[in-house]
């Protein structure tokens, strides 16, 4: 899977996500790719991008979660994501992670699995990509 | 328009085993990650808008062999791939996403094509297809997407499942 998330100028969002899946899987098996408010999800809080156990990103609505926490419980980005990934997500054998930006900018990028590869950049800073 | 801009990618999940990043890989995929958010980022600085911003930097990744999307998308067990993608745009909420279709050499631009173009979300298959051929999307063959990693890949996964097997490698467990 690859994918990724934006604020604009404007402080609008936008999140987009491509094609991954399990080596071998099932044909006719779609993941929490396309599945908008699992692995992917905008509204005017957060945007995010998953990529992991597609099935578990899809049973705890991943993407969406994280939106529900900042605009019920008034978290900040940084805690919403970390609790879905490392507290709903890795508890359920939701291995994975995803990226995700707020309206004000801030960027999170939990993960709790290897293998992972980020990418970000904020105006007036430099570049950053990351392989664990 | 003075707000601060922000772009992060991801290029997925165990598309690359530890046990075969040499020093090479590691910059190739460094410069492709590098590569999408450059492609992201210069229209974000440009005031341009977040939508353009994640599809130009998902294509970036989609167009790198090095991560499973697209081209070199993973392979099904019968040995085929299937491309599924999804954007989202949160001023208004528009959506579209695709499912189970091959050929998009952009399966990003396909979703959008979804979205832009029907008024529905998600399509899958032969229809989503129709729209990203009526959109004007360019096609490719399988050869496009076929790498001999995620080939290989496959044949190990295959081959662990013919033994019983199941393989720790986040590489053969999701993308």
């Amino acid at each position: 899977t690859v994918g990724a998330v934006a604020c604009d100028r404007h402080g609008n969002l936008a999140a987009a996500t491509s094609t991954g899946g399990m080596t071998g899987k099932a044909p006719g098996r779609v993941g929490d790719t396309p599945v908008i408010g699992a692995g992917t999800l905008a509204d005017d809080i957060c945007a995010v991008s998953g990529t992991g156990h597609g099935e578990v990103f899809i049973r705890y609505g991943a993407a969406a979660e994280i939106a529900a926490r900042m605009r019920h419980l008034g978290e900040s980005l940084d805690a919403a994501a970390d609790h879905v990934v490392h507290r709903v997500l890795a508890p359920n054998d939701g291995s994975g992670g995803l990226v995700a930006v707020d309206r004000h900018g801030n960027v999170a990028l939990p993960f709790n699995s290897e293998g992972m590869y980020r990418g970000h950049v904020r105006s007036g800073e430099a570049p950053v990509t990351a392989i664990y | 328009m003075s707000q601060t801009f922000a772009l992060a990618i991801h290029g997925g999940a165990g598309t690359i085993r530890r046990s075969a990043l040499t020093p090479e890989i590691e910059q190739a995929t460094h410069a492709g990650l590098a590569r999408a958010l450059e492609a992201g980022s210069l229209i974000l600085r440009d005031g341009g808008s977040s939508l353009d911003a994640v599809t130009a930097a998902v294509c970036a990744l989609e167009d790198e062999p090095l991560f499973n999307a697209g081209c070199g998308a993973v392979f099904t067990s019968a040995g085929r791939q299937e491309m599924d993608a999804a954007v989202m745009n949160g001023a208004d909420r528009r959506a579209g996403a695709v499912a189970g279709l091959f050929g998009p050499r952009n399966p990003i631009r396909a979703a959008r094509a979804v979205m832009e173009a029907s008024p529905h979300v998600m399509m899958i298959g032969e229809a989503a297809a129709r729209i990203a051929r009526e959109a004007g999307l360019p096609f490719e063959e399988a050869s496009y997407f076929f790498t001999q990693n995620r080939w290989d890949a496959l044949e190990e996964t295959l081959a662990l499942r013919a033994r019983g097997e199941t393989s720790s490698d986040a590489a053969v467990r999701h993308g």
